[in-house]
């Protein structure tokens, strides 16, 4: 399964 | 170009809006290694560029390589870069290619 914070880390500017 | 050949283009973002408007996923210890563009906001500052893509992975920030960055740490870099007052743009390096350079 890929990296958990793949799927979590999204940040917006 | 080859996949092993990337291309990189420097784009300056002018600090044109109050935002940048970009999302980005992705960092050191991930599968996704360096910072990639995943939406570009109608009216921010890197929308009004116009030379900023989705799906663009962020090579350098200011000439700041975000190599071996995690993710907040390579967010804080680019959110400090829009915030300072030294500068009025931002540069990105960044390339087409969805690979770890």
């Amino acid at each position: 399964s890929p990296p958990k914070e793949y799927e979590d880390e999204v940040t917006f500017f | 170009p080859g996949l092993l050949e990337p291309t990189s283009t420097l784009v300056r973002v002018a600090k044109s809006a109050s935002t940048l408007g970009i999302a980005i996923e992705g960092g050191a210890n991930t599968r996704q290694p360096l910072p990639r563009i995943v939406t570009i906001q109608r009216g921010g500052s890197a929308h009004n560029c116009g030379q900023l893509r989705v799906g663009q992975v962020i090579l350098e920030v200011n000439g700041v390589s975000l190599r071996g960055r995690e993710h907040r740490d390579a967010a804080r870099l680019i959110a400090e870069a829009f915030k300072t007052n030294e500068r009025d743009h931002v540069d990105f390096l960044v390339t087409e290619f969805n690979v770890a350079l």
